[in-house]
């Protein structure tokens, strides 16, 4: 069946949304900046920034699902996770960047850059896993 | 009255992916 039920994606990404950094400051969703992650990240207590490669791109289990497998951290561990082609990861120095960056365009006004195998993404891991 | 709409602000780490590597003990 070509039909398929559109899975809502989580309202933050939308242009203009406001997000509140660790530190307090507020800025535009399209506004962020690598440094925002990062800062963010220090202050934190309990979560620290990782570097996910993305080291292949699949077909998901529906035509607007992708696989995105990633090598997390100085460990590389491989970690698959399966989201919607517009969902926007944040790519180091390069900003926003999803599987279709047109659909993204399209859904949350948000401007993307083409996600690609070798980008490397912000992710996120708690304090204190070894 | 007509009570001001609130603009939600989102917490900057739901925006990330958490991506915790597998651990092996």
């Amino acid at each position: 069946s070509a039909s398929s039920s559109p899975v809502a994606l989580p309202p933050f990404f939308m242009r203009g949304s406001i997000i509140q950094l660790a530190d307090g400051e507020l800025k535009r969703v399209e506004d962020l900046k690598t440094e925002d992650f990062i800062q963010s990240a220090e202050i934190s207590s309990e979560l620290k920034i990782d570097s996910s490669t993305v080291e292949r791109i699949d077909n998901g289990q529906s035509p607007n699902a992708v696989v995105i497998q990633f090598s997390v951290g100085e460990l590389k561990a491989q970690v698959c996770v399966e989201v919607l082609v517009e969902y926007p990861f944040f790519v180091f120095g390069q900003g926003w960047s999803s599987c279709c960056p047109d659909r993204t365009t399209q859904l949350f006004e948000l401007s993307c850059a083409k996600l690609c195998v070798g980008d490397v993404c912000v992710s996120l891991t708690l304090r204190g896993m070894r | 009255n007509v009570e001001p709409r609130s603009v939600p602000v989102f917490p900057w780490h739901s925006l990330v992916p958490f991506l915790a590597p597998t651990q092996s003990d």
